[in-house]
């Protein structure tokens, strides 16, 4: 019963936190304030520290949280710590780029096939992970317990394409297609649009 | 001096606004409070009030902010009103999906040209823009102005190619490349990893 914008905090907190080892490195010693997270985030540390007493007691009063210790907390409270299996339906230029990116089996999302109607890409193979067609996809996902499906089709096609991937018993749906999909309830979404990453930067151009 | 946090708080509240127009339509009539912004983003009522503050008085005590008139401000203030000048570095997979990815141009973000040293590619076009020679990417930056680059070539050429784009003047960089880039204070970066799209959905995956 925890909010949706909680978890959407912690994953903040989480890539914060990393920022932090990636240049201090994994040192023990390393404690995190609140307030320090709060200067880094923008989120204000009263909240933070009730984001994560939802979870239990990390830090010490005065000291505040060890940071490789609080890391691993999140990562296991987020499910990052865990393996999670994957599959890609488009086997075009979008989705070529994610089969191919090794930042993914680094985080733990295991890629195990990719979808497509297109007879001339069906058989073949991306890197070590096979092209199916897409009329095998529900069953694939149910065989082999999927947890995540990445719909890159083009809009047109996508909800058919979701639809398959539900009737499969997907849990979650990455969607890069611009629409708005209709799933039933049980299915996680997350919709994505690259443009947005380029939000923070203009408002610096601006300035110039 | 406004806080880079609190330009990346801004953002958020664009966004969520954008998704209650999509819903409710463009009604001149539609207020929202802050604390209402609050239950949507998770970022507390007082911390929003304060952001939006820095910028002018945008809300009526006791009714709350204009949605409509609020989305135009932030646009103004984020600079999401106006056009961008973009070249993209790298004419594959990822560089291809993002040519063509219609998102972009409804934004303001004009691709104004895509750049690649692999002969068979230079001279092509995808879409209408046209593939030029990366030994020319300095020069068209400075001719042309270009405010930002998006590099979306491997991880071994992506400084050597940011550095030509710093030469030729580039305001801000959107990186896909997985490595951290060196670069002058003065030129604006945002590193993309794709893999964060999957913190929020593992949560609840984890729940079941
Ligand atoms: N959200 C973003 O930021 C963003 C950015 C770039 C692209 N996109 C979107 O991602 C999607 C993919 O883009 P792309 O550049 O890879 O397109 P693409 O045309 O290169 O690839 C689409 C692939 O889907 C396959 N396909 C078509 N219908 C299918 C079906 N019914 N079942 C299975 N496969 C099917 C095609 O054969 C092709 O291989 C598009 O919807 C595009 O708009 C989104
Ligand atoms: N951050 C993420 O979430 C994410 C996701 C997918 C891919 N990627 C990354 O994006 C990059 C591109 O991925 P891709 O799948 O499109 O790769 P790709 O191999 O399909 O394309 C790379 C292109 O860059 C060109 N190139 C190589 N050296 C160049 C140079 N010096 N100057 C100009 N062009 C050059 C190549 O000719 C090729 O056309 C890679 O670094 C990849 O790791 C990141």
């Amino acid at each position: 019963n925890i909010p949706t914008v909680t978890i959407n905090r912690l994953c903040i907190y989480h890539r914060c936190l990393e920022k932090i080892i990636e240049v201090e490195g994994k040192e023990e010693s390393i404690f995190i304030s609140s307030s320090k997270i709060a200067a880094l985030t923008g989120i204000n540390s009263a909240q933070i520290r009730k984001d994560l007493a939802y979870f239990g007691e990390f830090g010490k009063r005065g000291i505040g949280y060890p940071v490789i210790n609080l890391v691993k907390e999140l990562e296991n409270i987020l499910g990052l710590d865990r393996k999670w299996s994957v599959i890609i339906a488009g086997a075009g230029n979008l989705g070529k780029a994610l089969v191919r990116y090794k930042g993914f089996q680094k985080r733990g999302f295991l890629i195990k096939g990719i979808f497509d109607k297109d007879p001339l890409k069906i058989g073949k193979k991306i890197g070590h992970i096979s092209i199916y067609d897409v009329k095998e996809l529900e069953k694939f996902i149910r065989d082999k317990n999927i947890d995540i499906g990445v719909l890159v089709v083009p809009a047109e096609f996508a909800q058919e394409v979701a639809d398959k991937m539900v009737a499969g018993g997907i849990k979650a749906i990455l969607n890069f297609a611009p629409l708005r999909l209709t799933l039933p309830p049980e299915v996680k979404i997350h919709n994505v649009d690259l443009s947005f990453e380029f939000e923070g930067l203009t408002y610096y151009l601006n300035l110039c």
